[in-house]
């Protein structure tokens, strides 16, 4: 899977949702723990 | 100041949504949701990360929803 | 709670530095300001974004200043 930082922000939001995790836009500032999140789910 | 914006000023956030906010209808407002922005406190969030500068908020709000110039500014 | 938290919620957070937050001592505040988040208001605007999740913030709190979970939940 392409790493998760070439993704658009668009495309992490889907991810998130795809893995049911809560979550809130994702920016600049939030952008890092959601995929941190996610690695964490896919793991 | 409009109508809006009074009554949203008038009383706490809480749980808004994003349309509440003055100078957001419903086409700005639904590009918002999509990204994730779909309560007023969210959109507040972002005001203050970007420390609460007004050119950085509406460069960002005209970026995030296609506001032109005079509704970002609003 | 602690008489740092009770100075800080007693009255506006204007331009208080991040170090006001309850919690937050020099080597966390320190680690958060290299990162932009040199003001309280600018914590509080993450929180919001991450929809006043309590865990997420935590998280985000843990990851951006290495502070520990005891610290990060205050």
């Amino acid at each position: 899977m392409a790493s998760l930082s070439n993704k658009s922000a668009e495309e992490i939001g889907e991810l998130l949702d795809e893995y049911g995790i809560k979550h809130g836009p994702v920016v600049e500032s939030t952008r890092r723990l959601y995929e941190k999140k996610l690695k964490e789910a896919m793991a | 100041t409009s109508q809006k914006h009074r009554e949203f000023v008038g009383e706490p956030m809480g749980d808004k949504p994003v349309t509440a906010l003055s100078g957001i209808g419903e086409t700005i407002g639904s590009k918002l949701k999509e990204q994730g922005f779909d309560k007023a406190y969210v959109v507040l969030g972002q005001f203050l990360l970007l420390k609460k500068d007004p050119e950085m908020f509406t460069d960002w709000l005209r970026d995030a929803s296609g506001a032109n110039a005079r509704q970002a500014a609003t």
